[in-house]
């Protein structure tokens, strides 16, 4: 473990915190995709298949059940919880999120790190992961308005693939010497994806006024 | 070994 990947791990928990304090709170869920958090459950479930049957560290598996329950958690309050799922701006979030799945699908069946159900869906999750915040993204264009907390969760969650970035750098350098194909464009896509995202989100941190996206 | 690194990350 490295403190790029501690960093990267610890933001990517922050904006989870940081979505979930803004819907208990705020008993809403204005601004937030549902279908980029139901994507994430599935990344989360896809990716940690070997939860039970490989044990890596207490870390590990301790992260990857709050990755779970807290992403399913947050389904729950937007689709079912009484107050919250009437603060969901279902008439604009209207990606087709369900169409990310069948091209990562295929493209886990042409390049898995192995040919194994389990590496396939790996492979699978990590090309999901990728693209999963587009319905958030183009959520955030309509939004008239983006509060406080919606645009730090944003901003945390891509963070922490630019810190994991940063940390296969450092592990390439120091100890494995071996370039991992898959989580490594797929983390440089989907970190790539948030850059309009960034320039304007750190404009507007600068000069102190309000989030927006030009649509 | 690539594998087992790539699987310790989250």
């Amino acid at each position: 473990m490295n403190i790029f990947r501690l960093a990267g791990d610890m933001t990517h928990l922050l904006s989870i915190v940081v979505l979930l304090l803004k819907i208990r709170t705020t008993k809403s869920c204005a601004g937030i995709s549902l279908k980029t958090q139901e994507l994430y459950v599935i990344v989360f479930i896809t990716r940690y298949l070997d939860l039970f049957t490989r044990y890596v560290s207490f870390y590990n598996t301790a992260m990857k059940l709050v990755f779970i329950g807290t992403s399913v958690a947050i389904v729950w309050y937007m689709r079912l919880h009484k107050v919250v799922k009437q603060t969901y701006s279902r008439d604009e979030d209207t990606f087709k999120h369900y169409l990310l799945i069948p091209p990562c699908f295929i493209l886990a069946l042409l390049i898995p790190l192995e040919f194994t159900v389990t590496e396939i869906l790996w492979s699978f999750s990590i090309y999901l992961e990728a693209v999963a915040i587009l319905p958030q993204l183009l959520l955030l264009q309509r939004s008239s308005n983006i509060d406080n907390l919606t645009g730090s969760y944003v901003f945390l969650l891509g963070a922490y693939r630019a810190l994991y970035i940063v940390n296969w750098v450092y592990r390439f350098f120091t100890e494995t010497h071996k370039i991992r194909w898959i989580p490594w464009i797929s983390g440089l896509v989907q970190t790539a994806l948030y850059a309009d995202f960034f320039y304007y989100y750190i404009k507007s941190w600068k000069n102190h006024e309000k989030l927006r996206l030009p649509a | 070994a690539a594998k087992e690194s790539s699987h310790d990350e989250l």
